[in-house]
């Protein structure tokens, strides 16, 4: 559910 | 991009800048976990490998920049420059009781087997524990300077600002990463005590000295 957002957390 | 998630990550560069400039202007990294140093090196390293790979923003690319070169910076004043000072006798934390444990935790619960995806997990578990060093040397001394106690509440508010973060952008996007916020919620937890002692005494003016 999450592997193809960009991470865009640091 | 909210409020909590944009103050975590200011909180975040203060605590580094913090101690870099502790050690720079004292010229000195006594109390100060080499260690823990060398676990956020390993963390940033690991975690921003997609530096190469994804492109988020100019802000993400360059704060991830930011972190990998300071925590090199850091480790370079500490086991180079001023390695005089390093405070070795105190610093005795085992850290492959760390990272093995990781290592086992990030192989087992990964949101994917991808080898980018795997190192990620990897930090986002060893982030959680990279503290402990240094606040098992500041047990072991009983005491902690002052702007290192600065360092570490700057370092600890981060992470709970980011469970802020979590919480907001599950209701406002329905984002969750569960990975990020079991471990985000461990490595807050960690900080309570400090916390509790640094609100108690270092922001009334005395100094970190825990109770006999």
């Amino acid at each position: 559910y999450l592997n193809d957002v960009p991470k865009d957390e640091l | 991009m909210n409020i909590f998630r944009l103050l975590g990550d200011i909180c975040h560069l203060v605590a580094i800048i913090v101690l870099l400039l502790k050690i720079w202007k004292t010229r000195s990294c006594a109390g100060i976990s080499g260690k823990s140093q060398i676990l956020f090196a390993l963390v940033y390293t690991t975690r921003y490998v997609d530096l190469f790979f994804t492109y988020v923003s100019l802000y993400n690319s360059v704060m991830k920049v930011i972190f990998l070169a300071s925590s090199y910076a850091t480790l370079y004043l500490i086991y180079v420059k001023f390695k005089a000072t390093y405070d070795f006798n105190h610093d005795t934390f085992r850290i492959e009781f760390l990272l093995i444990p990781c290592v086992i935790l990030s192989l087992l619960i990964t949101h994917d087997y991808s080898p980018v995806e795997l190192l990620w997990t990897f930090s986002i578990y060893l982030e959680a524990v990279a503290i402990l060093p240094q606040l098992f040397m500041v047990s072991k001394t009983g005491e902690a300077e002052t702007i290192t106690s600065h360092y570490l509440f700057a370092l600890g508010a981060y992470r709970a600002l980011y469970i802020v973060n979590w919480i907001y952008r599950y209701y406002t996007e329905s984002f969750i990463d569960g990975i990020a916020v079991v471990a985000g919620i461990i490595q807050t937890i960690l900080y309570a005590d400090f916390f509790y002692l640094y609100i108690t005494k270092v922001l009334k003016g005395k100094d970190f000295k825990l109770p006999a």
